[in-house]
């Protein structure tokens, strides 16, 4: 997955994401496709959750997965998340949970409980970053005014790094992928270099979600395993999606 | 551009999406806070029940691939409905929903929600 929140240079935040999913999960050699992302694909879906008939808030999901990977709480704020691998895994949290240790949320379940009752950045910034997990994560986050985008990045128990925008020091965006911001990625799949070099190409000055789509359409940003790219404008509330396909040659990640 | 990792220059005039790159759009469903947990999911699932069987399937061939005695998926049958009784609220209703009107097994849809979790085993 790729994530970005940028900042135009009328102080706008917009927010972009490619959703990668399906690795190693049963590869198709005649198609050179991923089976699971292949499935994925006719279950995405636009969601408008609304109360009293007003929207609450918008999400782009598979269809039968209550959770929420991607959202907008219009005018408010915009949320992603991106997979994050840790020995303190998933699977530990798990067995606490069947352990009957029931204290920590489970990671989709907490997104989905942000986007539906918190009513700020901040709020859902603290929530994010404090509430403990079942399993590692990062959670990307715009908020509705200059300088409110972030990365949060979380093990189970701790929010171990917050990375923000910074107009003083010239970080009009911060982009994440599937690697703690502090550690150089994987060198088989490093995927922040060509997209962090396609965002300073365009510039502050140029950044729009056209121009957004435009570095999540660059391979290896879009790449085998990409399902979805989803679009969103905290102040105009728009979210618009679309799913994706990488003709070859392509990296299967 | 031709060898792994293919990094390509940076695409620009891509917007709107077309060509080999976009598959298509993106339909949208309205899902009603207000009716119970049970039944926000209705509408949503009888359209994609089909997709959402064939997904499921996927995953289940996947399981038999590791484990072809079939004791896997049986064991997500048998015990993830337990688990399905330990979530939180309204999550926990919503997946029983989906079970009811998909057809599909209440593991198979509560493996589906938790895959997060489990993916990073």
């Amino acid at each position: 997955c790729t994530s970005i929140v940028a900042e135009d240079d009328k102080g706008n935040l917009l927010h972009g994401r490619n959703l990668d999913f399906g690795l190693f999960m049963g590869w198709d050699v005649k198609n050179k496709s991923w089976i699971i992302s292949e499935k994925l694909k006719p279950l995405v879906v636009n969601l408008d959750f609304k109360r009293n008939n007003q929207t609450v808030f918008k999400s782009t999901n598979f269809a039968g997965y209550v959770g929420m990977l991607t959202g907008i709480k219009p005018h408010t704020f915009t949320l992603t998340m991106n997979e994050r691998f840790s020995l303190d895994g998933g699977y530990i949290g798990i067995l606490e949970w069947i352990l009957g240790q029931r204290d920590g949320m489970w990671m989709s379940f907490l997104t989905r409980s942000v986007l539906e009752n918190a009513n700020s950045y901040e709020e859902a910034k603290t929530r994010l970053a404090t509430t403990k997990l079942l399993a590692p994560a990062y959670f990307i986050l715009g908020g509705n005014q200059t300088g409110q985008g972030c990365i949060i990045t979380r093990s189970r128990t701790l929010s171990i790094d917050l990375l923000e925008i910074d107009l003083k020091l010239n970080r009009w965006y911060v982009l994440e992928t599937n690697y703690d911001h502090w550690e150089q990625p994987l060198f088989l799949d490093d995927r922040r270099t060509p997209a962090m070099k396609c965002m300073n190409q365009v510039t502050q000055k140029n950044i729009s979600l056209k121009t957004m789509y435009d570095i999540l359409s660059t391979k290896p940003v879009l790449n085998k395993l990409t399902t979805y790219t989803t679009l969103m404008q905290v102040s105009t509330g728009n979210l618009e999606s679309y799913i994706r396909d990488c003709p070859n040659p392509c990296m299967p990640w | 551009q031709f060898v792994p990792p293919f990094t390509e220059d940076c695409r620009s005039h891509m917007y709107p999406p077309n060509g080999p790159t976009f598959r298509g759009a993106v339909a949208w469903y309205t899902v009603d806070l207000d009716l119970p947990p049970s039944k926000r999911w209705n509408t949503l699932i009888a359209d994609k029940k089909t997709d959402l069987v064939t997904m499921i399937q996927a995953i289940r061939d996947l399981a038999d691939a590791f484990v072809p005695s079939g004791r896997l998926v049986e064991l997500v049958d048998v015990t993830l409905p337990l688990m399905a009784n330990t979530l939180p609220d309204p999550f926990s209703e919503e997946i029983k929903g989906i079970a009811a009107v998909s057809g599909i097994p209440l593991g198979e849809v509560v493996l589906f929600n938790i895959f997060y979790e489990v993916f990073t085993v």
